[in-house]
């Protein structure tokens, strides 16, 4: 019984919006042709085959590549984390994301090995596709999830210095390393059999992520000793764990209509336990804080206390 | 003498049936259960969890007096009231989800990524008279 459908199909574009609707998203001047039926194109996935419109149109959105195992087995891990047998999400106030997305590296990328004096330096060429972005989804943190398979026996702690470049691409497409934005990273693991680590690069990421970029270039080297500098143990020969080339996790709110927003509705049962939750139109900002109420709002729960 | 050779032989076990029907009318508006797995449609190629999903429904007839039962507006009443007074072209009020909870997908995208996603109004969990 909510008005909310006219709001969404109103709303300009801001769901999925297939690669070929791109441009129509980036340029306003590109609209749709009026034809076409905006609010089905822009769908997410699941809400498009919902809507049925026949299996030749949603076909396209069976996935064509198949994931990394090791990813999905991490995905699946966090939707245990995250929500309940039946699908229903967990109330669990400290997570503010509705949406993680992950994203292994394409394919063409090479993994190359440097010996130096101090041992092989894992260095490895990263291009992320984030096309499945959507515009009303906002990055909260990003984050490289390294997979450490340690068939081979290694020693039970490790110190891994990890640097990471973005490289920018010409307007040819070429890869050419301008002066990378770089950032390295010392971490300390204890590394047990399939080990994830997750690394925080989300300062890193966000000036790229908050432009819509929808591909990420980066160069990543990687290099692991054995021992543990905090109890000054000394640092010996290098270890050679190849990790797996890293995902990119992105843990996103989306501000759709569509999408689930805990903060709306915890905030509401707080205020009105009784009252049937109704939407309100307040705008969530994109970090989690929640915008302040409109004034007229204030003094309609004054009148109400 | 007359009147009890009128009334109907009802057995006295019957008495309670017999009120029931002004209790409780028949089939009246209220949640029912419905429980798919997307093995069903097709789907479990690219939706990776839940397995199954239970959206419910809402089924039965609107009462004449609705009122606080469903939490139905004034105007539920109205609309009767044309239906049986003025115009039967006027439907009947509905029996529609009220309220909803949320759902959370893990599904598959085209290009090999993966997604958690949790979408808001995809279980109906009360019912009302529209």
């Amino acid at each position: 019984p909510h008005s909310r459908g006219r709001a969404a199909s109103d709303r300009t574009s801001g769901f999925l919006v297939a690669p070929e609707d791109n441009a129509s998203e980036l340029n306003p001047l590109l609209q749709l042709p009026k034809g076409v039926r905006r609010g089905y194109a822009l769908l997410p996935p699941l809400l498009k085959v919902l809507s049925d419109r026949g299996p030749q149109n949603w076909e396209s959105e069976v996935p064509r590549l198949q994931p990394d195992s090791r990813a999905l087995r991490y995905m699946k891990r966090l939707y245990k984390m995250s929500a309940t047998k039946e699908g229903i999400p967990k109330a669990n106030k400290s997570h503010l994301y509705n949406t993680v997305r992950l994203f292994t590296p394409c394919s063409e990328c090479k993994h190359r090995h440097r010996d130096l004096m101090k041992g092989d330096v894992h260095s490895v060429d990263l291009l992320f596709n984030l096309d499945r972005v959507t515009a009303l989804e906002y990055l909260l943190k990003s984050v490289l999830l390294y997979s450490f398979d340690t068939s081979v026996p290694v020693s039970p702690s490790l110190t891994c210095t990890c640097h990471l470049s973005v490289k920018e691409q010409d307007s040819s497409g070429q890869v050419c390393p301008s002066i990378p934005h770089s950032i390295a990273f010392s971490l300390h693991l204890e590394v047990k059999k399939r080990k994830w680590v997750e690394i925080d690069v989300t300062s890193f990421l966000q000036p790229l992520i908050a432009t819509k970029r929808r591909n990420i270039h980066m160069g990543v080297n990687f290099t692991c000793l054995m021992g543990d500098p905090q109890q000054n143990t000394k640092l010996e020969n290098p270890v050679n764990v190849a990790p797996v080339p890293p995902s990119l996790l992105l843990y996103l709110n989306d501000t759709s209509e569509q999408a689930y927003h805990r903060w709306n509705s915890l905030r509401h049962i707080r205020k009105n336990p009784r009252r049937p939750r109704q939407r309100n139109g307040l705008r969530v900002d994109p970090t989690g804080d929640i915008g302040k109420e409109p004034s007229q709002g204030k003094r309609a729960s004054r009148q109400r206390r | 003498d007359e009147n009890l050779k009128e009334a109907p032989a009802t057995q006295p076990y019957n008495l309670s049936e017999y009120f029931k029907q002004f209790l409780f009318p028949q089939n009246e508006c209220e949640l029912h259960n419905f429980r798919l797995s997307f093995s069903q449609l097709k789907w479990d190629k690219w939706i990776i969890a839940p397995h199954r999903y239970s959206p419910q429904y809402c089924k039965g007839d609107c009462p004449r007096v609705v009122g606080h039962r469903y939490g139905s507006p004034v105007h539920t009443m109205v609309q009767n009231l044309i239906y049986e007074k003025l115009d039967s072209s006027v439907p009947k009020p509905s029996c529609v989800p009220a309220e909803y909870s949320p759902l959370s997908v893990l599904t598959i995208e085209p290009d090999g990524s993966i997604v958690y996603k949790e979408y808001e109004d995809m279980i109906a969990t009360k019912c009302t008279c529209r």
